[in-house]
């Protein structure tokens, strides 16, 4: 998975936090004290499709088949997430109670091709 | 003029910036099943909040790891939660203390509570002290009408502290419900007089709570 850079175009992970004094949600949630949303961007080519997003297995073989014949469903690939981790947060509901729970899937750790 | 550059050159600035804001507020909007941000109509004092996080925080160290095998990966499809909820106290009798809880409890959700517990900050006497949680009737009958035992617990080592009730599993049947108000009953010889219950040293319900989606259930029948 790559980190975006300005010599590059293809499909990366591009870093982004969001404070949250900046947005004024530091009244209510307690911890963290941001959100480190990131994100996918970038260009896929054909030739990058499938990869590294996908491990190597019975579904890149099939990937791989299905390009070589050249089907037109397999002309679109998008940059996408490939893996992700929780957030843990603690914040106070409408009625001030304490809420700690940990969401799953927020943090975009790698990007790849579909 | 370093004011007006921005932060680093490959850093999102103007409309960019605020449209990954708002997808970050609403994301963490949905994700934590809220329609709007919470505006909190009265402030917990820090000290309250302070303490009460440090129970939490000893509790969830003392506890051991959840199921085995099938269970545990049942869980895994669940989000689970984990709630402070500080009490509202009113006197019922000489010997009876009412404390109040208020929930928001989304609607559509099947909840399971997996922990709950009454923490409260007692001097105990000599003579040692016998608490008694009740889980009071929606019409409110007070002491001696229609309630339900919930927990007990004796204390015998004498004074000043926090102690614990585990309020399981009589409580279960009130997060199945709709009602967002709970009301609870404490007996004791001379509660009232034994409760601290300062804004420091507010009681508090700490509750650990799973909640199931319907769609996962569907999905896995």
């Amino acid at each position: 998975s790559l980190r975006c850079s300005q010599n590059s175009d293809l499909c990366c992970r591009r870093d982004f936090y969001v404070d949250f004094r900046d947005i004024g949600w530091n009244d209510w949630i307690i911890k963290p004290e941001g959100y480190q949303i990131n994100y996918c961007v970038g260009q896929c080519p054909l030739h990058v499709a499938g990869s590294p997003g996908m491990a190597s297995s019975f579904h890149t073989a099939v990937f791989n088949l299905v390009k070589a014949n050249n089907v037109q469903a397999s002309g679109h690939s998008c940059c996408v997430p490939t893996r992700r981790r929780p957030l843990s947060v603690l914040y106070f509901d409408r009625n001030s109670n304490i809420v700690k729970t940990d969401i799953p899937d927020m943090i975009v750790d790698s990007c790849g091709c579909s | 003029a370093a004011a007006a550059e921005p932060r680093c050159p490959s850093c999102p600035a103007g409309p960019e910036r605020w449209l990954l804001e708002e997808v970050a507020k609403k994301q963490l909007l949905e994700k934590l099943r809220l329609r709007d941000r919470p505006r909190l109509a009265h402030a917990v004092p820090r000290a309250a909040v302070t303490r009460a996080l440090r129970r939490l925080q000893a509790g969830g160290a003392r506890r051991s790891p959840a199921g085995t095998g099938g269970e545990e990966e049942e869980e895994e499809e669940e989000q689970s939660y984990e709630i402070i909820s500080f009490a509202e106290t009113d006197l019922t009798s000489p010997s009876s203390l009412g404390l109040q809880f208020q929930f928001s409890q989304a609607q559509d959700q099947d909840l399971r509570i997996l922990q709950a517990q009454l923490w409260l900050y007692l001097r105990v006497p000599r003579s040692g002290l016998t608490l008694r949680i009740f889980l009071a009737s929606k019409t409110g009958a007070g002491a001696g009408g229609n309630r339900t035992l919930l927990g007990e617990r004796r204390l015998s080592t004498a004074g000043s502290g926090w102690s614990s009730v585990p309020l399981l599993p009589g409580l279960q049947g009130f997060f199945s419900g709709h009602s967002r108000t709970l009301r609870l009953e404490l007996d004791g010889s001379d509660v009232t007089a034994q409760l601290n219950a300062s804004r420091s040293h507010q009681p508090f319900l700490v509750a650990k709570v799973k909640v199931r989606e319907p769609g996962h259930r569907v999905a896995k029948r």
